[in-house]
Parts: structure tokens; sequence; C-alpha cells
């Protein structure tokens, strides 16, 4: 691609964290990842390229506007350090649309990797919206990606929409770094039966298919959408997350 | 809007069923009304809005290619007779990405109403991608639509951006029929308690507050994406989706 790419600056590590579909949990997996990393003692920041839907700054509790210095957005920090921006965090309610069409999607998205005063991090973890549309192909041809972390869920729609995102990622020469796949079962906390609510998982044979590394899969469990919706992602902790993480 | 708006053609009722939120069941609730309203004897169409993720076809189990006379493209229809337009049909393999940014999608989301040969139908359903960008403001701003179902699901989270949806139909003048709460709750398969798998349901809550008709609320349901995958929605069936269609 013709177009240049920005400069890394003082980020050692850029990790997108897509797939395609929406709902399957890219949010849940960017906030976890980038969660664990800090507590291991490294410097993170999320940017939340999900213009129309930021769905982080509610993820980490946070509704503070970032403040501006010398024409420089300084991140707001999460409770642990990590240094968020999310387009929540500049409207006056987070219920309030954003109407915009690609061209100043891709404005803003450029706004958020070079105004914003990251500092130097260890990692920068991108999570993105569902498609293949605007932001990804912004992302994908300005942004120096460092690799891509996918997430799928069991069901063969989902596989058939995250392989759209893996073919982009091939087709544009971004390197992948693997398949993580969530909801992959119940366990009943009634009576601890294992419920497959979307099918049998099928992660590894995606992985597999598209010569990726399978991360893990990640149940589903009740007690995640309490942690998101009270914005206590950062207390949130399993022991799946530390064998993906790593 | 100064932009014109398409003609009604021979559509009776044009329905965009949105959220904002990907993955809380759009698809599934276009599919299921359809194909409720096509088994009460309707003339029924699906425009598969959704063009870097379309699902519609694989819930229907089509995968054979609109065929073109004299320039207009002729819809696939359904088991059931219901006609389909879905980006996937007119791609070689189900898994290539479409890489178009915003004026593309505008494009073709003009080619799906102007240039396909629907023919007098009672229903024409349009079913939207997540986000409130490019698809969402093309189709409001040309489309004759007489009105809009939104599909939420319990978490704060999803209230949060479905409440964007719904705020931007608002600023745009576009009526809404109202709100569906979809993966209300889950009925253990084993001893049959009930879970709340992503908390307390609130649909009702979030149509009041925003003085819409609450439809009504369909549980978690194993077999859906069983349905879904296999390409047989229109075997699907449940008193729940009688109650919301009628
Ligand atoms: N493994 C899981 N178990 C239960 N709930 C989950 C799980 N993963 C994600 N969720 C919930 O599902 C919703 C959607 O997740 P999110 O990360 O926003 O998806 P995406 O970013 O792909 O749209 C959120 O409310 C989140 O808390
Ligand atoms: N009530 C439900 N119970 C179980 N699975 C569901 C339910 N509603 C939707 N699904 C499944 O969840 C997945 C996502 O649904 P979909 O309609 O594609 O969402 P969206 O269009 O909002 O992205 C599909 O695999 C579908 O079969
Ligand atoms: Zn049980």
């Amino acid at each position: 691609s013709m177009i240049p790419k920005f400069g890394k600056q003082q980020l050692k590590n850029i990790i997108v964290v897509t797939s395609g579909k929406g709902g399957v949990g890219k949010s849940f997996v960017s906030s976890i990842l980038a969660s664990y990393l800090r507590r291991s003692g490294m410097s993170v920041g999320i940017l939340d390229a999900d213009i129309t839907g930021s769905s982080i700054a509610k993820f980490f509790g946070l509704r503070e506007r970032p403040i501006v210095i010398a024409d420089k957005i300084i991140p707001v920090q999460s409770k642990n350090g990590i240094k968020i921006i999310s387009m929540n965090l500049l409207l006056p309610e987070e219920t309030n649309p954003v109407l915009w069409r690609g061209p100043l999607i891709n404005k803003i998205l450029q706004e958020f990797y070079e105004r914003v005063d990251w500092g130097p991090l260890d990692i920068l973890v991108l999570d993105l919206p569902p498609g293949t549309s605007d932001t990804h192909l912004t992302i994908y041809q300005s942004y120096p990606v460092d690799g891509i972390i996918f997430v799928s869920t069991p069901q063969d729609l989902a596989a058939m929409i995250v392989e759209k995102g893996i073919n982009m990622a091939k087709i544009m020469n971004v390197p992948i770094f693997g398949l993580v796949e969530n909801m992959s079962h119940l366990v009943c906390p009634y009576c601890n039966k294992e419920i497959e609510l979307y099918g049998p998982p099928q992660g590894a044979k995606v992985a597999e298919l598209y010569n990726l590394n399978f991360l893990g899969k990640i149940p589903l469990d009740p007690k995640i959408s309490t942690f998101t919706d009270e914005g206590r992602i950062e207390d949130y902790s399993n022991d799946i997350i530390k064998e993906i993480s790593d």
C-alpha cells in the first residue's frame, strides 16, 4: 500500500484485537489482556478504535474527559494505571450517537494515534469494531501493527465471518499472533453440567485450517457481564486468561 | 435531509431491524420475523444490509448466485418463498472478505434497493450492521423506511449502545416500532433452572425510558445456533415469536 505508515513513537508492541463479527467478546478480550499484562508489570495502553460503539471506557468504569495540554490529548488512566482513550470519553453523554461516515472516522483514528500523548509503552492494544471496512483498512494501512489476535465463538456463523477477517489480514500482510475462542461453553451454576450454548467448540480447528496459533478457549461466565457493567474488569481474573496472555 | 429518498416501488412496508451493538441477534430477529410473516401468507423480502458481515444467506441455507436479467438482479428465494439478497451470495466463497470503504458500501446498498427486482411485497425487512456510520446514514437518509425494530440484550453495555441507535433514529426522524430483548435468560437443559447469563432483563425499562413499545423478550436457546448454522431458520418456531411479530 502506498499510504505511509505512522511512526512507532515510543510504543514497543502494537497489538490489534479483532474478529469481523460483533458481540463475540473483542472488547472483553482486549480488556482482560491489557489488565493481565499491566498486573505483570508492563506499561500498557488501550486505544478503543470502535468509534461509533465504544465500550472500553465503560468496562473500566471511566467517565472523566481526557484533558488537552499544548495540543496533545492526555489519555485517561484506569485504576491500575492502564492508559485509555475511547470515543465515549469525549461525548457529553455515553448514549450520544456518533453519526460519522468513513472520512471522519479515519480522521479521529489518526488523532487517537498521533495526538494522544501515549508516552513510552510496552504494549498498545487496539480494540477494533466489527466488519472489514474503513476502520480496519485505515489501521492495517497506516498503523505499524505488530500482530493481530482474532476472537471467535463456537458457531459456524462466527467462524465464517472471523475467517473473512483472517483472510483480510493475510491479503494485507499483517502478522497474526493467534486465535482465541470465547464463550466456548457454560457450566450451569446450579447443576454444574456443561452446556454448549453455541454448539461444539471449533476454535482449534479454525486455527489449524489457517495455520494460526490457537491461544485457548474462554468459557461463558455469568460473572463477566457483571464486572463489565460495573466498570470493574480489572478485578476479573481467571487462570485461563493467564495462559492466553503468556 | 436534502438527499432525495428513493421511491417506495411496490413495497408496502419497509422495516429496519437494528441495534447499534453487534452479536445481539439482529440477523436472527430479522430472519424469524420474516419467516413468521411469510408463514401467515404475506409476500416478504430480506435485504441484508450488513455488507462486510453478511449472515442472512447462511441462516436460510442459500448459496446460489442471484441471476441478472435485463439489468435487474433477481433475488434468491428461500425454501418458503422469502426473497433474499445478501452480499455473501455475490462472493465466490462465503469466507471472502469485502474490503470496501463507505462510498462503495453506499453504492451497493443503492443497487440492492433499486436494481433488485423485488416485485410487489407486503414487507421488506432490512437487516443492518452494528454501529451508526455509513450504512445507517445512507438507509435512514435515502430509503423510505416505515419503522425500526431495535434488538437489545440484558447487559447495561448493550443498553448503552442500543440507546445510541435509538437516539440516532430520533435525531433523523425515523419512526420506531419498538424494542425486542433477546438472550434474556437461559433455562438449563439439564436441571431446568433459569440462568441470567447477561444479568437481569431490562428491555422493558429501556423501552419505557424512550417511550417505545416493548415487543417482548426471547430467551437463549441452544437449538437456535444449530438452526442458523444448518441454514434451517425457517424451521425454527416458538410461541414468543408469534407474539412479537403480531
Ligand atoms: N466469556 C464470556 N462470558 C460471559 N459474558 C461475556 C463473555 N465474553 C464477553 N461477554 C459479555 O458479552 C458482551 C459482549 O462482549 P464485547 O466484548 O462487548 O464483544 P464485542 O467487543 O465483540 O462486541 C459484554 O457484555 C461482555 O461482558
Ligand atoms: N436467543 C438466542 N439464543 C441462542 N442463540 C442465539 C439467540 N439469538 C441469536 N443467537 C445466535 O447468536 C449468534 C449471533 O446472532 P446474530 O443474529 O448473528 O447477531 P447480530 O446480527 O446482532 O450480529 C448467531 O449464531 C445466532 O444463532
Ligand atoms: Zn443446570
